[in-house]
């Protein structure tokens, strides 16, 4: 454990903080993509399936669990909950050209054939582009309320903080992951143009507004 | 697991 992964750990869980915070005090998931916290659901279940034989550390055992109920939680606010708020009419985007690609890309690489190998793969590539539906429904609409601004701004945050944590695990434990270390980069990738908008946008006091 | 996987992170 090193500050960057702590930090970018404590920013995923402010992330869903910030969701279900928003969620419960504007009672409503208008502008929250359901396809993307399904990917999610996906990602946290598969990747996850350690809990069941093995033992890392009170900590990661305690935020595994958290961010598999958390996520499914989500599920249910945004499907039972407050249902009609949900607009499943701008949610569009195509998830099987997401998990298609994913499930190829881990059967080709990987560390080992086995199910749970293949699986973390999976979640691995699936989490990179998991954000996608959402960043495309920003797209669509062309605004997003602030708070919503905030959840992907510490979503963004949390994968950003993991590079300088693989470039200090480099060097302090001589290791590198391939297949994190690419996914993460290209997961941090999406949220550039993100970033730009609100850094000189929602940081200066301005609503998030996409040029038309 | 394989040494140079990140199965230790979350």
């Amino acid at each position: 454990m090193n500050i960057f992964r702590f930090f970018g750990d404590i920013s995923h869980l402010a992330s869903i903080f910030i969701l279900i915070h928003k969620i419960h005090t504007s009672r409503s998931c208008r502008g929250i993509s359901f396809k993307t916290q399904v990917l999610y659901v996906a990602v946290f279940v598969t990747r996850y399936l350690d809990l069941l034989y093995s033992w890392v550390s009170l900590y990661n055992f305690v935020m595994k669990v958290f961010f598999i109920a958390s996520s499914c939680y989500i599920l249910y606010l945004m499907k039972v909950r407050f249902r009609p708020t949900n607009d499943p009419s701008i949610d569009t985007f195509r998830v099987e050209y997401l998990v298609g690609p994913c499930a190829v890309l881990a059967l080709i690489f990987n560390y080992g054939y086995a199910v749970t190998e293949v699986l973390w793969s999976f979640s691995i590539f699936l989490e990179s582009v998991a954000i996608l539906p959402q960043l495309f429904m920003l797209q669509r609409t062309g605004e997003a309320e602030t708070i919503t601004t905030h959840y992907l701004a510490a979503l963004g945050a949390y994968r950003t903080l993991y590079i300088p944590n693989w470039i200090y695990r480099y060097f302090s434990e001589g290791y590198v992951d391939p297949i994190a270390v690419t996914a993460g980069l290209v997961q941090t990738g999406l949220y550039l143009d993100f970033f730009y908008v609100y850094f000189t946008k929602v940081l200066q006091g301005q609503k998030f507004e996409l040029p038309a | 697991d394989s040494d140079f996987s990140a199965h230790d992170e979350l």
